[in-house]
């Protein structure tokens, strides 16, 4: 499923 | 991940690595605002929350150990250890005047109205003006040292570097996040200013010095 986007970035 | 992000990364490594490296060989915090420094702290904290829950790469958490680290252990340096060099006089910027609307822009804008959601979002929102102190203390004393402008394009580089990524994200993967793009474009504006004068000053060998 789609990676939550905000959730791998620092 | 892609360039921008990796670049941008390293980017915010290098400046925490430099205000450290500053603090240290020079045994003085003077010119640095530990308001600053405490609001970064806060980011980190309300940020990383999830460091342990929710595992994304060995890169993602050893980053976030480092920025948590570094920056308790930045405060720790300017309020304690190099307390004598504190110029707690020009810190004088209200932090209150930052706090209290970011957490009240996170509890009403915000994707889900969970804890680590609004903590998250707070942690956005406050890292997008918790430079205002430090740029405001410039203003006051007129100057900077230049390993501090030094730093401060660094800090400023990394989020804008961030904005080349969301843009990046957004074309090739579709990923958005209205929330960090539109702060994160808020906290590369409040820094131009202050490009302006460390690309015309520092970058030709001058000190940065404020008009006064």
């Amino acid at each position: 499923e789609k990676k939550d986007p905000k959730k791998d970035e620092l | 991940m892609n360039a921008f992000r990796l670049v941008g990364d390293l980017c915010h490594l290098a400046a925490i690595v430099l205000l450290l490296l500053k603090i240290w060989k020079s045994r003085s915090v003077a010119g640095l605002s530990g308001k600053s420094q405490i609001l970064f702290g806060l980011v980190f904290v309300t940020r990383y929350l999830d460091l342990v829950t929710n595992f994304v790469s060995p890169y993602n958490t050893i980053m976030k150990v480092f920025f948590l680290s570094s920056s308790i252990a930045t405060v720790y340096l300017i309020y304690t250890k190099f307390k004598a060099t504190y110029d707690g006089n020009h810190d004088t910027f209200r932090m209150e005047f930052l706090l209290i609307p970011c957490a009240l822009l996170a509890i009403v804008v915000n994707h889900e109205f969970s804890p680590m959601e609004i903590l998250w979002t707070f942690s956005i929102y406050l890292e997008a003006v918790a430079i205002l102190p430090q740029l405001f203390m410039i203003s006051k004393t007129g100057e900077a040292e230049t390993i501090t402008s030094h730093y401060l394009f660094a800090l400023g580089s990394y989020r804008g570097l961030y904005i080349m990524n969301w843009l990046y994200r957004y074309y090739y993967e579709n990923n958005f996040d209205v929330i960090a793009v539109v702060a994160g474009i808020v906290q590369t504006v409040l820094y131009c200013d202050f490009f302006y004068l460390y690309i015309t000053k520092v970058l030709q060998g001058k000190k940065l010095q404020l008009p006064a």
